[in-house]
């Protein structure tokens, strides 16, 4: 564990938690993507399998759990309990178009050709481009609450500090995952426009409106 | 490739 691991990890549960809150003190999911939250949950549910076969560490475990059960317990409120106020119309991004060739590519490229590393791997690829939906409902509708510009702030930052911790553990364990830093290279670019934006207009306490 | 073949990241 390095500090780059343990903010990203901090700042992944923050956005976690910064949703999970602002859809219950609301109740409302306005201008918030299902589809991405339904992606967010396949992937910790295919990338946590192994919770059943291995144990790391108290730490591990307990944070696998903690994002399991606000991944759907998220999808569970924007679905069912505050279904009334989620914005379906703007929510269009046809996620079958993602996850199909995704789940083509895991099996193509993976480093082992078992099924919990295929799921991992799967679940890789697919976090880099899960939060393709919210991006593409939040360009429909042109703007983004200051809450959900936060929520995405911190979930972009969590990827960008796991680059520096690969960097870290290359430079000192000589360790290394191609696949994971290739698709968390992919997911870090795709938050680049949203941080411009997050920076020029949030951080100075304007709205967050597109066209830029 | 992975230490010790396990998967120690979230």
């Amino acid at each position: 564990m390095n500090i780059f691991r343990l903010t990203g990890d901090l700042s992944h549960l923050a956005a976690i938690i910064i949703l999970l809150l602002k859809i219950w003190k609301t109740r409302s999911c306005a201008g918030i993507s299902g589809k991405s939250q339904i992606l967010f949950a396949l992937v910790f549910t295919t990338r946590y399998l192994d919770l059943l076969t291995s144990f790391i560490s108290l730490y591990n475990t307990s944070m696998k759990f903690i994002y399991i059960g606000c991944a759907y317990a998220t999808v569970y409120m924007i679905y069912a309990k505050f279904k009334a106020t989620y914005d379906g119309n703007h929510d269009t991004f046809r996620v079958e178009f993602l996850v199909v060739p995704i789940g083509g590519l895991a099996f193509l490229v993976n480093h082992d050709f078992s099924p919990l590393e295929i799921l991992w791997t799967f679940s890789i690829y697919l976090e880099s481009v899960a939060i393709l939906p919210q991006l593409f409902m939040i360009s429909k509708t042109g703007e983004a609450e200051t809450i959900t510009t936060h929520y995405l702030f911190f979930l972009g930052l969590y990827r960008a500090l796991y680059l520096m911790n690969w960097i870290w553990r290359f430079y000192f364990e000589g360790f290394f995952d191609m696949i994971a830093i290739v698709a968390g290279v992919v997911q870090t670019i795709l938050y680049c426009d949203f941080f411009y934006l997050y920076v020029t207009k949030v951080l100075k306490g304007k709205k967050l409106s597109l066209p830029a | 490739p992975q230490p010790e073949g396990k998967k120690d990241e979230l």
